[in-house]
C-alpha cells in the first residue's frame, strides 16, 4: 500500500461519506443520480465476489463491506425512505444505463484476465465503474445548479481515481513486472470523464462562486 | 491463483 492508493481509498470512502451526510442532513437526494447510485452498488456486488474466496487483508474486507453497504443505503434511502424519496429528480435523471451494464458485459465477455465466472464478473465490474458516472454528469448538466455537498461528492470520487492512476505509475516504477492493463486502461477513461467537470469545479472554487455547469 | 491475487486494490 503506497500514499497514493491510500489517498485514493480515502477520497472514494470520503465521497460516498460526503452523499451520505447530504442525505441524512438535508433529508434530500435532489442533484443526485439514482442510476449513478445503482450502478455503483452493482459494481461493487459484482467485484467484491471474491470477498467469500480471497482474503487479501482486513482493511481490503473491511473497505469490500462498507463500499457494499454504503452504496445499497444509498440507493435503499432514494428508492423507499419516505421523505428522501420525494426529493429525486425523477424527470432529469433519464440516462439509458441498461446500455451501460450490457455494454460494459459485452466487453467484460470479450477483454478479461482469465475465463472464468469471477473473472469475467471482475472485468464487468471494472468497465462498468468507469462509465458509471455518466448518469449524475448528465443530471448535474441538466440541473445547472449544483448544491455544495454534491459537487464535493463528484470532486472527491474524481479526486480518488486521479490518485488510482498516481499509484499505478508508482507501483509500475517500483514493483517488478506490475501491470494493470484493464484496470489501467479503464481507470484513464473513467478519470477523462472527470475533466470537464473538474475544469468547472476549480473555476467556481478560484473565483468562490457556486457551482454552475454550462447547458 | 496468480490472477485472482492481481485484484489487490479496491
Amino acid at each position: 500500500m503506497n500514499v497514493f492508493r491510500l489517498a485514493g481509498d480515502m477520497t472514494h470512502l470520503l465521497s460516498i461519506l460526503l452523499l451520505l451526510l447530504k442525505i441524512y442532513a438535508t433529508k434530500s437526494c435532489s442533484g443526485v443520480s439514482r442510476k449513478t447510485q445503482e450502478l455503483y452498488a452493482i459494481v461493487f456486488i459484482f467485484r467484491y465476489l471474491d470477498l467469500f474466496t480471497d482474503f487479501i487483508s482486513v482493511y481490503n474486507t473491511f473497505m469490500k463491506v462498507v463500499f457494499i453497504a454504503s452504496s445499497l443505503a444509498i440507493v435503499w434511502c432514494m428508492r423507499f425512505h419516505p421523505v428522501v424519496r420525494r426529493s429525486y429528480d425523477r424527470e432529469l435523471d433519464t440516462f439509458r444505463y441498461f446500455f451501460l451494464v450490457g455494454a460494459s458485459f459485452a466487453l467484460a465477455l470479450i477483454w478479461h484476465e482469465k475465463f472464468s465466472v469471477q473473472e469475467v464478473f471482475w472485468a464487468f465490474s471494472i468497465y462498468l465503474e468507469a462509465v458509471a458516472i455518466l448518469p449524475q454528469l448528465v443530471l448535474l448538466q441538466r440541473s445547472g445548479n449544483v448544491d455544495n455537498l454534491t459537487g464535493q461528492y463528484v470532486f472527491f470520487l474524481g479526486a480518488y481515481r486521479a490518485f488510482y492512476i498516481l499509484n499505478w505509475i508508482y507501483r509500475y516504477l517500483t514493483e517488478p513486472r506490475f501491470t494493470r492493463w484493464i484496470a489501467g486502461t479503464s481507470g484513464v477513461v473513467q478519470t477523462a470523464l472527470y475533466a470537464d467537470f473538474f475544469y468547472y469545479y476549480f473555476i467556481s472554487w478560484k473565483n468562490n462562486s457556486k457551482l454552475k455547469l454550462p447547458a | 491463483s496468480d490472477v485472482v491475487a492481481e485484484h489487490d486494490e479496491l
